[in-house]
């Protein structure tokens, strides 16, 4: 059947938060995710891909206001657990297109895709899910990336 | 506010595809999913996390009747755009728990990630968006997680 999207919403208030080499054995992640949760720290957008030599890295997005409280808790975690490190970087949106449906309809992801790509920005990281499409872009190109989706799937 | 769980589903007909070092420029990930779409291969849950020097890995679900296919269209869009090659494993499974705004709340993304930890399940690749937190884990411990998840939110 056919996808109706919804609409295109974007967010430049992400900081993106990498915890690099993670041990690849149960309770890692347990153990992440509960000492953000001690902090009270909002998070968004969990990406685990595939692991390489029995490490995995864990990346998401916060807040920028628990931004800087993130970052102590997984600097301390991360030596706890033997992880690699903690990448932060500040300069990312986060760019979505929403519609029922919308991530097991391959042709609309593709569509999604190379719509940013015929603006020329390059996708950092992509989550997909039910009822979105998800990607983190650098911030200076979200307007062209809001653009650019809107005028292929909104017009 | 409270998160209300409406649900634990989980789904064993999944076959994981990764496509490994894909050059971190834009374009790529249209290539890969415009030439899926050409084949009509249905997708699940794509997942890009941080790219590692200049190559990224590209992670995602197919259907298992459409796994061969994938894997024939994979293998050469590979060869064109430099690659470095092609993973598909078949013994995944994919978990997920659903709530509104439940990928927002750290305590309960937390609490998912001990439920399998507590029962020994290694997670494998997660994704988290909007209603739902997914966790692609050995197709083997499926009941097991399943259980485990029920037990923690359901009962
Ligand atoms: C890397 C991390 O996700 C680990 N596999 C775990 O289960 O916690
Ligand atoms: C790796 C791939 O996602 C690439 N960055 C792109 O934009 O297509």
């Amino acid at each position: 059947e056919d996808v109706i999207i919804r609409g295109v919403t974007s967010s430049a208030d992400e900081v993106k938060m990498v915890v690099e080499g993670v041990p690849d054995v149960p309770g890692m992640a347990a153990r992440i995710f509960g000492d953000l949760a001690k902090r009270n720290v909002k998070i968004d957008m969990i990406i685990q891909a595939m692991k390489r030599e029995a490490v995995n890295d864990i990346a998401f997005c916060v807040a920028r206001e628990d931004a800087e409280a993130a970052r102590e808790v997984l600097e301390s975690t991360a030596r706890d657990i033997g992880a690699q490190g903690v990448h932060v970087e500040d300069n990312v949106a986060k760019v979505s297109v929403i519609g029922a449906g919308i991530s097991q309809d391959v042709s609309v992801t593709a569509a999604v895709f190379s719509a940013l790509a015929e603006a020329g920005i390059n996708i950092d990281m992509i989550s997909t899910s039910g009822i979105r499409i998800s990607c983190i872009i650098s911030r200076d190109r979200v307007e062209d990336a809001v653009r650019a989706l809107h005028r292929r799937f909104c017009e």
